[in-house]
C-alpha cells in the first residue's frame, strides 16, 4: 500500500526537514 | 512560555522558507530550498503536503507551526 508507505517515511522526512533549518538557523550569525 | 518560545522559533524558520516575506509558502519556495536543505525535491513536495492542512496551495504560519509543535511533540516522546 503506497498510503501507508507515505505516512511512514513523512515523519522522518519532517524531522530532517526541521532539523535542517534548525541547524541551518544556528549557524547563521 | 515553551509554547511561546516555539512559536518564536516557527516564526524564525518560517522566515527561512518565504523568503519574499509574502506571508505565506508555496510548493515552488519549498522545492526552492533544495539547494540550502539536504532533502530532495521529492521530499521537500512531501513535507508540504504533510504541513498543509487546507490544500489551497498556501503554507501559512500557523500550519507552519502546527507542524512545528507536532515535530517537537514526537521529539519529546522519542
Amino acid at each position: 500500500d503506497p498510503s501507508m508507505k507515505a505516512g511512514a517515511t513523512s515523519e522522518g522526512v519532517l524531522a530532517n526537514f526541521f532539523n535542517s533549518l534548525l541547524s541551518k538557523k544556528t549557524g547563521s550569525p | 512560555t515553551m509554547q511561546v518560545e516555539m512559536l518564536e522559533k516557527a516564526r524564525e524558520l518560517f522566515r527561512l522558507c518565504d523568503k519574499e516575506e509574502k506571508g505565506f509558502i508555496t510548493k515552488l519556495d519549498m522545492q526552492r530550498l533544495q539547494s540550502e536543505l539536504p532533502l530532495t525535491t521529492e521530499q521537500l513536495e512531501a513535507v508540504f503536503d504533510s504541513l498543509e492542512q487546507d490544500n489551497n496551495g498556501y503554507l501559512t504560519p500557523v500550519e507552519f507551526s502546527m507542524g512545528l509543535g507536532k515535530f517537537i511533540g514526537i521529539e519529546q516522546y522519542q
